[in-house]
C-alpha cells in the first residue's frame, strides 16, 4: 500500500485531481518554475494513476515533463 | 500565433477545473 494511493481513497473525483495537482505542481515547479502551471495543466488531464506514478517515480515524471514540453513548445510554434 | 485557451494551467489553491467546457 502506498502513501500516495491512501490520499485518494476518501475523496471525490474531483478533489482528487486538485490533490494530485497541487502536489504535482509542486514537483514540476522545481524542474520548470515558468512552464509548472501549464505542464500541470497538461498532465493533469491523465489517468489519475498516471498522476500517481509520476508522484512517486522520479523518472516516470522527468519523461511526462519532457513530453509535455515537447508538446507544447510544438503547440506555440 | 492563435490564442486559443490552450492548455489549462493549474495554480495552487484555485479550483482545478481541467478542460471541462466553461
Amino acid at each position: 500500500e502506498s502513501p500516495a494511493t491512501s490520499i485518494l481513497a476518501p475523496a471525490p473525483s474531483g478533489d482528487q485531481k486538485q490533490m494530485l495537482g497541487e502536489r504535482l505542481f509542486c514537483l514540476i515547479q522545481t524542474m520548470l518554475p515558468s512552464l509548472a502551471a501549464k505542464i500541470t495543466g497538461m498532465l493533469l488531464e491523465l489517468d489519475n494513476l498516471d498522476v500517481l506514478h509520476m508522484l512517486e517515480s522520479p523518472e516516470f515524471l522527468r519523461s511526462k515533463v519532457d513530453e509535455a514540453v515537447a508538446v507544447l513548445q510544438d503547440h506555440e510554434a | 500565433g492563435s490564442s486559443i485557451n490552450w492548455p489549462p494551467e493549474f495554480h495552487p489553491g484555485v479550483p482545478w477545473k481541467g478542460l471541462q467546457s466553461i
